[in-house]
């Protein structure tokens, strides 16, 4: 059970429809400071399910909507999809790919939806749950944060080992 | 529970030390439970010594030999516990280049049970990967994604 | 003494727009009092904005956005009052070919009445000193400093 | 006025006796990690003063002489050399060369040399009044630390704007 692509409109700097289409191994993101690299990374956390502005470098939840630059307007909704491979059957549902999606409104209302039927976050969670695939801990190092593996103080550290257990 | 835990850890602490070994080219690591009597309440202590070095405490490792050990034990639970897919935000950044390829090793090897999305500004890590995608803002302030071919690595 | 430190603010404000301009390649920057009434006790607020993005809170810039804003405010009091000499280690870790080199720009201007010492992995940066230091360790945990000659830096 | 060279013996990393000679202009310090580059500037701000352990990054001074590897052993001293040409006559001192000099034994007692002559560190600190070397703020941006200008709170900020005023 692979991802297979990623799919963002009026996410953050990403105002315009776009796909990122991911195979098997190792796929490298680059680019220039500041051109959206680590946008993407808050995307997939978002789509999964993040809860905490925080978590993805904001204040509040509408400033994860495009908020327009010196030469385009702001929009007015965000939107992101992670489509999954389901050809080994890995998620119970009778589809050969399964996307999960999100949607932000100005209002701060978040909609989610599992292959364009609207659905609550609680049936997401669920669809993952024992898949490994969520937004924890060790799937997602953020930047400037893997030293913090080490710093934390011992009885920090236990929370990644429970997660294995 | 406590049994669970236990033996998690120490499936973690012996694929700790493999990967510290891999990742350093020698020295010694080790996990300890600051508690063994209480496993459910126990800290987790961190040993690690690079080749030909005293044991000293963590603190005292370079920036580099820090964000190495640590990476150590992130791919040690990965390991131990795959999970699909892995997103890395620039962890090379403080890397030299012989340690970025002794990374780029051990995640191709990890690649086989997880996908990698791995953020870089590091030629070392473009070339030891399978597939490059680039961030521009031809438009200032809003990003496009484009797809680059591996075939010429110098571009 | 509100006087002078006043005086001094107004300064460094104004050097760090320049050093903004000059690093981002445009964009728009100012530092504010939080408290303009009270000048000993007030704080100092940031606002930076990259060419042709919104004004935004500085938490949303990227890392190596920060990172260069920061470097910006440092050269501007540097700048408005130079020590004789500067130590900055890796501070280049996060940017970008391009903001190097325009860093580096920066960094030469203000080498006339300041000594820098560098310490960095990035090939860019290394191309753009006077000299160059390497530090080995042949002996595994002893440090050996050796003079590197400039003449071809492809070494 | 600038600083000529730095001399190092049983501080940290550097066992046997090391020189680094400074020009005018950028000196760049390169090298793989952990060999020893940032023990340079640790050695720097030591003998300028630095009293804080937790900013040489160690928890007990002792910890800053050579502790020995699996083939050497321990020393018992850690001496740092900082030495500034004085052609100017910037420094009230009848020599071409100032040479600040730190010592640390393992007993953990720290002696401060100005050209070869004993002296306490507030002659030193005198020495540097108004020169603008000192080991503060501006003049030294640790490894991994220059987000902290923007990171603190604006209250915090004041203080490098103070050292300039
Ligand atoms: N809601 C939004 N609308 C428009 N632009 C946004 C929004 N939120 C963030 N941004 C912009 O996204 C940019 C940051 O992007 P990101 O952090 O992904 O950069 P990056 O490619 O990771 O760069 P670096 O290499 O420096 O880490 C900022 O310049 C910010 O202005
Ligand atoms: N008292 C000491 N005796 C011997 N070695 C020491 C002592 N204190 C620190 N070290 C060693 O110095 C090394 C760290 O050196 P330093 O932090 O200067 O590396 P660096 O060159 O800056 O590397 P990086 O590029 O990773 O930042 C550690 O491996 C540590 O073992
Ligand atoms: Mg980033
Ligand atoms: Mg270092």
């Amino acid at each position: 059970m692979h991802i297979k692509r990623l799919e963002l409109r009026g996410f953050k700097s990403f105002a315009d429809k776009t796909e990122l289409h991911l195979a098997d191994g190792i796929t490298a993101v680059v680019g220039p400071n500041g051109s959206g690299k680590s946008n993407l990374a808050d995307a997939i956390k978002w789509v999964l399910g993040e809860q905490s502005v925080k978590a993805l470098r904001g204040s509040r939840m509408e400033e994860l909507i495009f908020a327009g630059t010196k030469t385009r307007r702001g929009l007015g909704l965000a939107e992101v999809s992670l489509v999954f491979d389901n050809e080994s059957g890995r998620f119970p549902l009778a589809y050969n790919e399964v996307a999960v999606t999100r949607r932000l409104f100005k209002s701060g209302e978040s909609e989610y939806y599992l292959n364009q039927s609207k659905c609550r976050l609680r049936d997401i969670q669920d669809l993952f749950l024992d898949t490994g695939i969520g937004k924890d801990a060790y799937s997602f190092i953020g930047q400037g944060r893997i030293d913090e593996l080490l710093s934390a103080r011992p009885e920090e550290r236990r929370a990644i080992f429970e997660e294995v257990a | 529970m406590a049994k669970r835990f236990v033996e998690s850890f120490a499936q973690i602490r012996r694929a700790f030390l493999r990967m510290f070994h891999e990742l350093f080219g020698g020295g010694e690591a080790d996990l300890r439970l600051t508690d063994p009597d209480e496993p459910l309440e126990s800290g987790i202590e961190i040993m690690a010594q690079p080749p030909g070095k005293n044991l000293q405490n963590i603190d005292l490792l370079s920036g580099g030999e820090k964000a190495l050990t640590a990476i150590a034990l992130l791919c040690a639970i990965l390991e131990v516990k795959p999970t699909p897919f892995c997103l890395l935000d620039e962890i090379d950044a403080s890397l030299d280049d012989v340690n970025i390829r002794r990374l780029m090793r051990v995640i191709s090897r990890l690649s086989k049970d997880t996908q990698f999305i791995l953020i870089t500004h590091s030629k070392e890590t473009m070339l030891a990967v399978d597939t490059l995608y680039g961030v521009t803002m031809p438009e200032q302030g809003v990003s496009q994604l484009i797809s680059i071919e591996l075939t010429d690595p110098e571009s």
